[in-house]
């Protein structure tokens, strides 16, 4: 996966991932592709959850999985989450202690749920991201409507690791997340952050908008043929784009 | 070509005008003033063939990884399993498997996949 959020010089705040999924899962060598990630693609829907007839919040989800991966809560935040790998302190041990009866870690997907449906602040949705016991590391990607509202956290399954923010002061004008924690080099065979981070500074912060951002999840092999889909979003504007993805050959498999 | 991957930034190619990315992705609305048992219900009727053909691809690669042990697992000590789980989640759970008649496990499986995936 990779996540981006990012703020235009005058404040708006654009948050957009590419959902990869598959990797080793299957592949076909007759057609040049990944099993898991073919089946996913017919399932893609946009969910529109509403209350009283109001909307509490959107997702791109996969029909029959009923936690959230890609949503946005509108004018008030977004969030998208990408896999963490790591063997030290991996989503086995959380996993064990799940199946042998401790129960106090949390799903991710089930977590995401219940922030998107309770949490209606971008700073709770962070703590509560931040804080809560989970099975497995993972990566979380917000965004808000405000400037600065955009952070990556990088969660074990017990705490933070890591917080990059937004901080145009400071020259951050946009956040990136593939798989890899940003203090360590990603695998060079899987390196989607030097790519993608470099279209981020070849298109500027005068062209961070939808149109910029998708041209930089749309370079390969940020594309790859592990894309299922492309969502583009704006909080504030309670925007939510999605596009099915196919990566045409010569596309590499990651 | 080996690793690093460089491909040229690519430009102007927003909005998408042809291919797949054209493709018109359905909207779903889940009301959430319904009840957890009635709120997926049509959604999974109407994938319930490319759910099940996901949850085959899915479990084949499981077993291929785990030699049917995780299956089996899920299989025996369901229940046990999903004790722990949000009661919202669970009834949703069994409705989009009642639904799409797929068994619970699998269903609940598929829904765990993601984090399992990065196992």
């Amino acid at each position: 996966c990779t996540s981006i959020i990012a703020e235009d010089k005058h404040g708006e705040i654009f948050h957009a991932r590419n959902l990869d999924f598959g990797l080793l899962l299957g592949w076909d060598f007759k057609n040049d592709t990944w099993l898991l990630t073919e089946k996913l693609r017919p399932l893609i829907f946009n969910g529109e959850f509403v209350r009283e007839n109001k909307t509490v919040f959107k997702a791109v989800n996969f029909a029959g999985y009923i936690g959230v991966i890609t949503g946005l809560k509108p004018q008030k935040y977004s969030l998208t989450v990408n896999e963490r790998f790591t063997l030290k302190g991996s989503g086995i041990a959380g996993a064990i202690k799940w199946i042998l009866g401790t129960r106090t870690g949390n799903w991710m997907g089930f977590l995401t749920r219940k922030v998107f449906e309770t949490v209606d602040t971008f700073e709770d949705a962070k703590n509560i991201l931040s804080t809560k016991e989970l099975i497995g590391p993972i990566y979380f990607i917000l965004g808000g409507t405000k400037s600065g509202e955009g952070v990556t956290i990088t969660r074990s399954l017990d705490r933070t690791l890591d917080y990059n923010n937004l901080n145009v002061t400071n020259g951050t004008w946009f956040v990136l997340e593939t798989n890899y924690d940003r203090w360590k080099a990603p695998l060079f065979i899987d390196d989607r952050r030097t790519p993608a981070t470099k279209c981020m500074n070849v298109i500027g912060q005068g062209n961070a908008t939808f149109a910029g951002l998708f041209d930089v999840l749309n370079t390969k092999p940020v594309l790859n043929k592990l894309t299922a889909y492309t969502t583009l979003m704006h909080v504030k504007s309670g925007t939510m784009d999605t596009y099915i993805r196919y990566c045409a050959d010569p596309c590499w498999p990651w | 070509q080996f690793p690093p991957y460089t491909q040229d930034c690519q430009q102007g190619l927003y909005p998408p005008t042809d291919g797949p990315a054209q493709t018109v992705i359905p909207t779903y609305t889940i009301n959430l003033d319904l009840p957890p048992e009635r709120r997926w219900v049509q959604l999974a009727r109407d994938k319930a063939r490319g759910i099940k053909e996901l949850i085959d691809v899915i479990k084949g690669l499981v077993r291929g990884f785990a030699g049917g042990i995780l299956i089996r697992i899920i299989d025996k000590d369901l229940p046990k399993l999903m004790g722990g789980l949000p009661e919202t989640a669970v009834a949703e759970m069994t409705a989009i498997s009642q639904a799409a008649d797929i068994p619970l496990g699998e269903i609940f499986l598929y829904n765990l996949f993601y984090e399992f995936d990065a196992f």
